[in-house]
């Protein structure tokens, strides 16, 4: 099967409020993983961590918060964001971006609505 | 690393398990990783 992932997940610098969501996430998963099942799993735990912050943790809820649909970025040359196709694998985003041995660094902020 | 969180994703059928610590050492390869 495909090799694990190690991520680095972190908020977008700019795209996301300093307080919003600003620990650092240590993350492994499969690399056949894709860029949509990490963005649907940060609205998964996001949702889970902000209702059992207000102590309204029920499946319907965490079901409904983690709606929410966020954007997944990768630092590129330049101090440059590129955002990153939802189908791809995490495995195909490390080779075609990442290309070093060590966990890869992503960034995340919520999807502007169109 | 602290407490690890699993959780499955499923998309299209294809579900997968991401395991989530609070620090790196102890839970990346090579950072401490028994």
């Amino acid at each position: 099967g495909a090799s694990e992932i190690e991520l680095v997940f972190r908020p977008h610098p700019t795209l996301m409020e300093k307080d919003e969501a600003a620990q650092t996430r240590y993350i492994k998963t499969s690399g056949k993983a894709t860029v949509d099942h990490l963005s649907k799993y940060l609205a998964v735990r996001l949702a889970l961590e902000e209702l059992r912050k207000s102590g309204e943790a029920s499946p319907v809820t965490v079901e409904a918060a983690s709606e929410k649909q966020y954007t997944i970025y990768i630092p590129t040359a330049g101090s440059q964001f590129t955002v990153l196709n939802g189908s791809f694998s995490l495995e195909l985003v490390s080779e075609k971006y990442w290309k070093v041995n060590k966990p890869m660094e992503l960034y995340f902020a919520p999807t502007k609505e169109h | 690393p602290g407490e690890v969180t699993v959780t499955d994703v499923t998309i299209n059928s294809l579900t997968v398990t991401f395991r989530e610590a609070l620090a790196a050492k102890g839970f990346f390869r090579g950072w401490g990783l028994e």
